[in-house]
Formats: structure tokens, sequence, C-alpha cells
């Protein structure tokens, strides 16, 4: 079963068009393996992206570098869904 | 395992197996108004299966809803069996819902990507696409909202199959799709289809892979205001609204630009609540409001797809 841990969820907020292209290009490489939850569209509007642990230093290295504000939307990925099964496992219990 | 759907859970996420033995529990319990019919046939070999609300006739016009195309997007599968279980309970006590059911039939799938959602369950949680493996490379499944016949190929989709929006190999590539399009096409009288995703509080309607409006855009664009205002009404959730193309971005192959363009006006996708803080993975706790607040909204378009017959 795939596991998530370590992995956040970043969302990014696009100030201008110059970031709104920055971001595309983010979405591009796909050696980061980035997984768009909520894809570029305009600015100001957010960008959520699943961020694996193995890049994250590089992702928020890009953010930082350009300028780009970002913020955990989740911080830990794999305890939500953990939770999420305890809850799914509870509500089985007679 | 419940015992009937009054009993049913419908405050919790639940497996495939689950969803199915509610739906099979929901036609026995309603024998005169619910029906299940097989369309086809995931790549997996699950049914894809599709609830018909009727109250009788033959071949009348009819409204389609489906949820979970996208697999992760858990709290679509979960509205829809909560959508089902209020078709039953209000047709006879509802005189909006009664009205329309005796004049038009319902069709609702709920997991309309079964192998996708098993898949969620079993092996990766954030899993979108189809699981059907792509010859010569390592990437499995299709965006089977990038795999219809409208725009295929365009930009809005990509064509790497490791991509998270691959539109496959050729249009219709997907059972999963492909089974939609050949009962669309079969039944010829489907008035209004709705597609349901989540998450980002939206309700669009065509075109998602060109910029020219459709030529009932402004009607479609009034329908779906009214919707979007009994929806904010109960909990004051924030929706936006309008063409794919202007609401989100260009996306190309996706399944309301085809149905629109088989002459089905009234063709919406919604993208359902999101808190701001969880994306795929709303509490369970939300799935009763996000699906309460949704059913004004569709009640508003199935409504006004009654009264404005074309």
């Amino acid at each position: 079963k795939v596991t998530f841990e370590g992995h956040k969820v970043l969302r990014i907020v696009p100030k201008d068009e110059v970031q709104l292209s920055l971001i595309k290009d983010l979405e591009e490489m796909m050696e980061f393996e980035l997984d768009f939850w909520r894809g570029v569209t305009t600015v100001s509007n957010p960008v959520d992206v699943r961020v694996p642990f193995h890049v994250l230093k590089s992702v928020k290295d890009y953010l930082e570098t350009q300028n780009i504000d970002y913020s955990a939307m989740i911080e830990d990925l794999q305890m939500i869904l953990d939770k999420e099964q305890k809850e799914m496992a509870a509500a089985r219990v007679p | 395992q419940p015992k009937n759907t009054d009993s049913f859970d419908f405050a919790n996420y639940h497996t495939l197996g689950e969803i199915y033995s509610f739906q099979d529990m929901l036609v026995a319990e309603n024998p005169n108004i619910v029906s299940k019919i097989v369309i086809g046939q995931s790549y997996e070999g699950r049914p894809l299966n599709v609830l018909k609300f009727s109250t009788g006739g033959t071949n009348r016009p009819a409204i389609w809803i489906d949820t979970g195309i996208h697999s992760r997007e858990w709290v679509t599968q979960a509205s829809g069996l909560w959508f089902a279980k209020k078709i039953v309970t209000d047709y006879g006590t509802d005189p909006a819902l009664t009205a329309i059911l005796s004049q038009m039939d319902i069709f609702l799938e709920i997991a309309t990507n079964p192998d996708g959602y098993a898949f969620t369950h079993s092996g990766n949680r954030m899993w979108r696409k189809t699981r059907k493996p792509n010859p010569g490379s390592s990437c499995v499944g299709v965006d089977p909202n990038r795999n219809w016949d409208a725009g295929f190929g365009e930009p809005g989709a990509s064509s790497n199959p490791c991509s998270e929006t691959y539109r496959g190999p050729s249009a219709h590539s997907e059972s999963e799709v492909k089974s939609i399009v050949d009962f669309v096409k079969s039944h010829g009288n489907i008035k209004a289809f709705i597609s349901i995703h989540s998450y980002s509080q939206m309700l669009m309607y065509p075109y998602g892979y060109k910029r020219t409006p459709t030529n009932d855009a402004a009607e479609l664009h009034k329908v779906a205001q009214k919707a979007i205002s009994d929806l904010t009404s109960l909990y004051g959730t924030k929706y936006t609204y309008g063409s794919i193309i202007d609401t989100i971005y260009q996306a190309s192959g996706n399944t309301i630009d085809w149905t629109y363009e088989q002459g089905i006006k009234y063709s919406y996708t919604f993208e359902l609540r999101d808190t701001g803080r969880y994306g795929f993975l709303l509490p369970a706790s939300q799935i009763i409001p996000t699906a309460q607040e949704t059913w004004l909204a569709l009640m508003s378009i199935m409504d006004h797809t009654s009264k404005n017959p074309y």
C-alpha cells in the first residue's frame, strides 16, 4: 500500500502573471513527482500541490527563490490518512 | 453490515463493496421506484451500476447524475449515496421532486470509476485515474475526465501516461467512459447531465476545450446562478460559476463538453465543498452538510430542466 509519510500539501497563491507562469513551470517538472490537487488557474487563485518528502526542500527552495508565497495546507498527509482509516474502522464497530 | 438503507451510515466513507450492497438494498426496498442497470464493466471487470429512479412510462426524458469519476474525490461517492436515499425519501412528500419524477427519470451512477475507487481503499488513497495499463509505460490509468470525444487531444489534457490528466490513447478508450457514451446515445432522451467532482466549490457549464461560448450560455449561466444561490442559502458555502474554461482552466476531452455536443443542453459539472484545509480528505463529518447543500443546487437544475422542455 502506498503511504505518504512526510508528504505535505502546499497551498501556493500566485501574486501576478510572472508567478503564475513560474508555478506552471513547476507543474511541468515531472521529476519532482508533484501531484497538483488544484491546478494553476489565475492570479490570486490558490494552487494546492502534494509534495513528496524527498523533493520538499527543492520545491520550497524554488518557491522561496522566486519569492512566491506558500503555506502548508496539510502538514503530514499520512497522519490524516491514518485518522481517516481509524474513523472508518470505528464506524464499522456495532 | 447495515440491514437496510435506514441504518446505513451516510456520515462515513464506505468501501466499494458497501456501496454495491447499499444499491442492492435500496432497489430491494423500493422496487416501485428504483431499479439497477448495469451499463458495462470496468477494466478490471467490476459492474458499472446505475440506479434508475422512475415512476413509470417508457423512455421518459431523463436526468443523469454521476459521482466519483475521479476516484479519490471520496465526498462525491458519499454524496451520491445520500442523494439516492434522499430521492426515495422525498418522493411523494416533496412536491418539487415528486413533480420532476412524474415527468422524468433520474439516473445516478455513484461509483463511476470503481477500479480507481477500490484502489483508493487498497493501494493508493490518492488515486484519480482509471486502472488500465498503458502499453509502453510503467504508469497506469487514464484521466476519465479527459477521455471524451470533445476537443480530444487538444490543449488542456496530457499525452503523457504518467500525468494525472493523461487523456488516453483515443477518445472513449476507457470502458468506464465508453459505457456512459453508449448508454447516453442509446437512451437518446437525456435532458440534463450533471457530473460531480470535488473540491474547489464551483459549478461549471461547457465549454472547457474552447473559448467560444455555447449557444445556451446565457441560460446556463442563469440556471447556475440560481442553483448556487440555493446551495449557499443552507450553510453559506461560497461557490463560483461559469464556463469551465473561464472558471478553472482549459480542459479538453471533458465529460460535459461531450454531453453538450450530443444535444444535452443542461450539462453541468460540480466541484464540491472544500474546507480550505483538507482537499480530497474532507472529514467524514462534512459528508452530510456537503450532500445537503449540493442537493439544493441539484434540485434547482432538475426543476428548471423539467419546467423547460426542449
